[in-house]
């Protein structure tokens, strides 16, 4: 078996070994050393210190580093783990695999209700709901009334929060989620089924013989 | 599809700040 901790490319901080990585998440340790060829990419396009900053996530997801966007920021939260406002690679890494296809559902709609828990009170309220429609209006070409706006909120609302309470649980969101699956679509990414295959330009050289 | 008969969350699952596949355009 190679030494990993013979590169001195790989010594930045937070770098977990793919094999651990690999362990604890559907990545074979290819597939984790090709997420780090991605996650150098993503890292050094701003500041070159190994750790993905938020504009540097907004710039990959919009182009435009000054781009804020409150679902962008809302990734950026929930990726940065430690809270210590960087994402480092073993948060990379355990965050995309939500995302893998061969990741639990229940782990995907339980990511879906965290996003869309703006205020981290372990639940989904009204307003938090109207504030991302509004957010959502925001970014694209979409033109709808404050009514329209009121109107697909209730709508919505009424139809998740079954308890009629005001707010919807984590139990109501995986109710609801089961009745309306297309709401978790973007929670799976088939890119990350075979990155190494999928992106040829990140396959590196393996040192590790992949378990599988 | 008229945006006022969809679903708010399927709306908001349509952000570009959602879509993390651009994380992985060259």
């Amino acid at each position: 078996m190679g030494c990993l901790c013979s590169k001195n490319t790989k010594w930045t901080p937070g770098y977990e070994e793919p094999t651990i990585l690999a362990a604890e998440t559907p990545f074979t340790v290819s597939e984790v050393e090709a997420l780090y060829e991605l996650f150098k990419k993503l890292s050094s396009s701003i500041i070159d210190d190994g750790l993905i900053h938020k504009e540097e996530l907004q710039l990959a997801l919009f182009k435009n580093k000054n781009n804020r966007n409150l679902f962008a920021d809302r990734i950026f939260d929930l990726f940065d783990v430690k809270r210590n406002g960087v994402i480092e690679f073993g948060e990379f890494v355990r965050s995309l695999s939500v995302f893998h296809p061969n990741a639990p559902v229940a782990d995907k709609i339980a990511f879906a209700f965290r996003l869309y828990d703006l205020r981290n009170t372990g639940f989904i309220e009204r307003e938090e709901l109207k504030e991302m429609v509004l957010a959502l209006l925001h970014e694209s070409d979409l033109i709808l009334s404050d009514d329209d706006v009121e109107m697909i909120v209730d709508k919505s609302f009424k139809e998740a929060d079954t308890t009629g309470d005001g707010r919807i649980d984590p139990e109501e969101w995986k109710e609801f989620v089961s009745k309306n699956p297309s709401l978790i679509k973007n929670m799976t990414l088939p890119y990350l089924k075979d990155i190494t295959l999928a992106f040829p330009s990140f396959v590196v050289s393996s040192e590790v013989e992949d378990s599988e | 599809a008229n945006p006022v008969s969809m679903n708010a969350f399927e709306l908001i699952s349509k952000s570009q700040g959602l879509n993390l596949s651009s994380l992985f355009e060259k």
